[in-house]
């Protein structure tokens, strides 16, 4: 919350739509104004009601650099809005930068996205710390519904919960890098950084970065699904294929290759598995394995085609492995099998288990 | 000793960033005032962006700063 834990003192409060972006048609401002407004109505008792003239409780705007609040935009980037806590006059205005490129989709600033995180602050919300949260400062894209608990709490600390309300399911707060019992989803190379996913973010660790990044997954790649399965990075054709249920995204840096996505069957791997558990790419030999259930298959990068004699069973050919795995990765000669909350490093060439650590080592924990 | 016109720009940045997110004064104060409130206010953010707390414009600071954001300041009274 702001200073004073600002808040509306009546529950039914006013906006007002003052100018529209050229960039998108009238109605769909409207839509992404109104869906932002019900995000906290969802889960408040609060009430919308939109006036046409006169003064709102929240009016809106779209203007450029200094635009009548001595609070200047900055041109394109930046700064994309902003907005005044609850009080009268400017209090709860709410105002976007017209230099932005506003879109209903991810290809540029996503309006709804930014409004609703803007609405926030007119109803009293102040910035939070967590990433997985509506009202983090930075700007990401995500699908679905856009208040985590951290939100939720927050607003309803100040106004209480929705006395009619509807099931809303808040996204899961993000997740915690030293936490003990921490899994992960996949881990790949991505050009000399490695990243490691969990549920609907990765984390990104370079070299040269004592501290890793924790990134929303859609924020950098907004067509991937919220969850991957497994990832590998092939540095030879410079591509990052990421897997998720029985679909495959092959990246070239932040792209996606034509062609993607694609099912995993075409890999060669047979019909029945609908899941990839984890992917590794061993650079000494050219060959990428893939590993679902207790079978893992080997992939042939030169030929494109599935070694033959496989699948084979992960317990006999990785002696003391017998677990499914979560993710794999390699580094000079060892491989580094992910099990929940262990990591298991593997010398490849001696075919046993070297060192077992907490999986989030990897994270400087 | 002179800053490099590098290390120049991004401490302008970094002033910029603080001095409308976390409130760093502006204006004139002593060069060794004005160095600690830099520091103070730079290990804010760092803190509430769960960066490493170095108190120095390192790779992961900068990069947070040049992102596109909401323009309310993330501490602090907002006037």
């Amino acid at each position: 919350h702001f200073p004073r834990h600002l808040k509306w003192q009546k529950n039914e409060i006013t906006f007002r739509i003052i100018n529209y972006t050229p960039d998108l048609k009238k109605a769909d401002v409207d839509r992404a104004i109104r869906t932002a407004l019900n995000v906290w109505a969802d889960v408040t008792p609060l009430t919308f009601r939109k006036l046409h003239e006169g003064t709102a409780d929240i009016m809106i705007s779209f203007g450029s650099r200094e635009h009548g609040d001595y609070n200047p935009f900055d041109g394109p980037n930046g700064l994309l809005a902003h907005a005044y806590p609850p009080g009268p006059g400017l209090g709860g205005d709410t105002h976007f930068d017209e230099d932005e490129r506003w879109t209903k989709d991810s290809s540029a600033y996503n309006l709804f996205m930014v409004a609703a995180h803007e609405l926030g602050h007119a109803l009293g919300m102040s910035h939070s710390s967590d990433p997985g949260a509506l009202m983090y400062p930075i700007y990401q894209y995500i699908t679905g519904f856009p208040l985590s608990e951290d939100d939720i709490e927050g607003i309803q600390a100040l106004y209480g919960p929705n006395p009619n309300s509807k099931k809303v399911k808040p996204r899961p707060v993000a997740p915690t890098k030293c936490d003990p019992d921490l899994s992960f989803d996949a881990v790949t190379e991505l050009r000399g950084e490695t990243i490691v996913f969990k549920d609907r973010y990765y984390w990104r660790l370079h070299p040269q970065m004592p501290e890793p990044d924790l990134v929303v997954i859609k924020s950098t790649w907004p067509f991937l699904p919220n969850k991957v399965d497994a990832a590998y990075e092939n540095p030879e054709k410079d591509q990052v294929i990421m897997f998720s249920g029985v679909k495959m995204w092959a990246l070239n840096g932040y792209t996606l290759v034509d062609g993607y996505p694609k099912y995993i069957h075409k890999l060669g791997l047979p019909k029945s598995i609908r899941k990839v558990d984890a992917a590794v790419h061993i650079k000494d030999t050219g060959k990428t394995l893939l590993f679902a259930d207790e079978q893992y298959w080997s992939y042939d990068e030169a030929t494109g085609t599935m070694d033959r004699k496989y699948p084979r069973s992960i317990e006999d050919d990785f002696p003391g492995m017998n677990d499914e795995f979560d993710a794999v990765a390699y580094h000079y000669g060892q491989l580094y099998f992910f099990h929940e909350n262990l990591q298991y490093e593997y010398s490849y060439n001696a075919r046993k288990v070297i060192r077992i650590q907490r999986s989030n080592s990897i994270l400087s924990c | 000793l002179p800053l490099t016109p590098a290390n120049g720009d991004k401490r302008l940045l970094a002033e910029r960033y603080l001095k409308r997110f976390y409130g760093l004064p502006a204006g004139l104060q002593g060069r060794q005032r004005s160095a600690d409130a830099f520091q103070t206010q730079l290990k804010e953010m760092q803190k509430f962006f769960k960066l490493k707390i170095t108190g120095t414009l390192d790779d992961d600071t900068m990069q947070l700063m040049e992102q596109a954001r909401c323009g309310v300041p993330d501490v602090g009274e907002y006037n």
